[in-house]
């Protein structure tokens, strides 16, 4: 396991990241 | 044996190359069936950016290390691109676990998102080969005294598929989202750059990043947003 911290919520994805939803 | 940089950086090249075996050099059923659904099927797009973007990374690739070099240039943007396929398959696993929708036309047929999630694979790739292994301090010279490009950290790799880093920054944790097997080491790696690119890189004059906050402020509070240099 890595310590890198997950920002994105969960229903946040790639998708709303390229305004593609 | 004891741990050595050569022996830890042999192990991870073992391991992302027996990663990848079972991926192709060509989209699986499953991605093929996602291309498949779009509205719009994005493979021979996929396919023509690819070749594209191959030729420009070996190019820069052979300028760097040197032309005898280049077939590594090849054999690492091959890598590269086994990684971006299998990390598009399974981040679009997820959006349709997520959103219940099958037809991702408009993601896929985005240029920035496939040169992002291509950038992001050829930048874990780099790392784990160790990118800075050719670092000589930026520049060497060739036989006729020209200088030559050695350092192929990042943001190297922007500069090479001609990608704004603001770009480049929206993949980074879907992919690590996407990739549980990444090592520690490459997880911490894309860190640095998303640090770098928040501290520094998307804050250049250049970025679209400026724009997008004149759009979100509406233009009358355009002149609100501080200068680079602030």
């Amino acid at each position: 396991s890595h310590d890198y911290h997950f920002g994105l919520e969960d229903h946040e994805g790639i998708s709303e990241l390229f305004d593609c939803d | 044996p004891p741990q050595t940089p050569i022996r830890a950086a042999m192990t991870s090249i073992q391991q992302l190359r027996g990663d990848l075996t079972s991926s192709g050099d060509q989209p699986s059923t499953n991605l093929a069936t996602y291309f498949k659904n779009c509205t719009v099927d994005p493979m021979q797009a996929v396919l023509s950016r690819l070749e594209t973007l191959e030729q420009a990374f070996s190019q820069r690739f052979g300028l760097a290390v040197g032309p005898r070099c280049i077939v590594l240039g090849c054999q690492r943007f091959k890598l590269g691109v086994r990684l971006y396929y299998k990390i598009m398959e399974a981040m679009l696993k997820s959006e349709e676990k997520r959103l219940s929708v099958q037809n991702f036309s408009k993601l896929l047929n985005d240029s920035t998102f496939h040169t992002s999630l291509l950038a992001c694979a050829l930048e874990v790739v780099m790392a784990t080969y160790g990118g800075g292994s050719f670092k000589t301090g930026g520049y060497n010279h060739d036989a006729a005294g020209d200088p030559v490009e050695t350092d192929l950290c990042f943001p190297w790799i922007l500069d090479v598929v001609d990608l704004p880093a603001f770009d480049f920054y929206k993949v980074i944790e879907s992919f690590i989202k996407a990739e549980p097997t990444l090592s520690k080491d490459i997880v911490k790696h894309l860190e640095t750059c998303e640090n770098l690119i928040m501290e520094r890189i998307a804050w250049r004059t250049d970025s679209p990043l400026f724009e997008l906050l004149k759009q979100e402020h509406g233009g009358g509070a355009a002149d609100q947003v501080e200068t680079p240099a602030s």
